[in-house]
């Protein structure tokens, strides 16, 4: 992303899927 | 203009994809080796091993749902390089990292087998 203003987001970005249902 | 890069996403992405091979969920290929068996996903073969590209892009292969690897393959170090796959983290037993080696040799993965030889040559 040249020029653009990237924003560092550390914590989760999507669901977890569990271990078993 | 701006954007949110979230920087776990590829690790996050990973780690989902480890528990649907976990519960062979959409898991689409068994790979046996000698007499084990390890279901997995293509795709994830596919993006981590030269051999597997070759295979899967084959269009004579890619329909299969099993495959034999070479006898000469040793099935704990297809374990480990499995993990590795779908972990980013390759386990190093002293007595075993040579059949790691070896086997990602055999599954062209030339990065891990520079990095293999030099853990190697490190500990000599």
């Amino acid at each position: 992303y040249e020029g653009v203003n990237t924003i560092k987001e550390m914590g989760r970005s999507i669901h977890e899927i569990p271990r078993k249902e | 203009d701006s954007c949110i890069q979230f920087t776990r996403h590829a690790s996050d992405v990973l780690l989902n994809l480890n528990r649907l091979r976990s519960r062979d969920i959409l898991t689409d290929v068994t790979i046996l080796v000698n007499r084990q068996q390890f279901r997995a996903h293509k795709t994830v073969l596919m993006a981590c091993s030269g051999l597997f590209y070759s295979i899967f892009t084959d269009s004579l292969k890619c329909n299969m749902n099993a495959f034999s690897l070479d006898p000469k393959v040793d099935p704990e170090g297809f374990a480990i390089l499995l993990d590795f796959m779908y972990t980013s983290r390759l386990t190093l037993k002293e007595s075993f990292i040579v059949s790691v080696m070896n086997t990602a040799i055999y599954l062209q993965m030339d990065h891990v087998v520079d990095t293999c030889h030099r853990f190697i040559k490190s500990s000599d």
